[in-house]
């Protein structure tokens, strides 16, 4: 373990923490993707595979079952709970991310460390987790204005792939025969499709204005 | 359980 990528687990956790406090605080989802808090809790659910058969750390088995459990508990409540699924955008939350479903268990097929089950479903959840923001992006910009949380929600899930690229190339020096190529690139891929967000994210806290994504 | 190091990252 080391900095980066404690940093990196810590800012992934407040962006949970940030999305329920919205989700409680509001009673609302306005503003946020089903669709990428889905395929979120499939990316834990298929990368997590391992839970009960590898044991790492009592760090790594806490932080696997809150992400299990807090990406479930979301997807839930958007879909069950009477008041929150009220305020749940329907008719632009229309991203196809079931093309992204496909397309990432393809080329996990293709792409893997060892053509076994477990390993395969976690190249899958890598890949499904570099396009897994994009209906979040999509609903951002047909929406317009962004809430402040929503904001916050979304800079802090693309913040911490970021200091995973920083954990990366730190391993990459510090340890013998350190490769994650899968990991590493997807990583590179998933933080590239936040840099439109991170611009207008820092010109409206620059400008202290209301973040405006442009149509 | 075995202990392993291969994916050691969330």
């Amino acid at each position: 373990m080391n900095i980066f990528r404690f940093a990196g687990d810590m800012t992934h956790l407040i962006s949970i923490l940030v999305l329920l406090l919205k989700i409680y605080a509001t009673k609302s989802c306005s503003g946020i993707s089903l669709k990428t808090q889905e395929l979120y809790a499939l990316v834990f659910l298929t990368r997590y595979l391992d839970l009960f058969t590898d044991f790492i750390s009592v760090y790594n088995t806490i932080m696997k079952l809150v992400f299990i459990a807090s990406s479930l508990a979301i997807v839930w409540c958007m879909r069950m709970h009477r008041v929150v699924r009220r305020s749940y955008d329907k008719e632009i939350d229309t991203f196809r991310h079931y093309f992204l479903i496909l397309a990432s268990f393809l080329l996990a097929v293709l792409v893997h460390e060892k053509f076994t089950f477990q390993e395969i479903f976690w190249a899958f959840s890598i890949y499904l987790e570099a396009l897994a923001i994009l209906p979040q992006l999509v609903l951002l910009q047909r929406s317009g204005n962004v809430d402040n949380l929503t904001g916050q929600y979304v800079f802090f899930l693309g913040a911490y792939r970021a200091f995973y690229i920083l954990n990366w190339i730190y391993r990459y020096f510090t340890e013998q025969h350190f490769s994650r190529w899968i990991a590493c690139l997807s990583g590179i891929v998933q933080t590239a499709l936040y840099a439109d967000f991170f611009y207008y994210y820092f010109i409206s806290w620059k400008n202290n204005a209301k973040l405006q994504l442009p149509a | 359980l075995k202990v392993v190091d291969s994916h050691d990252e969330l």
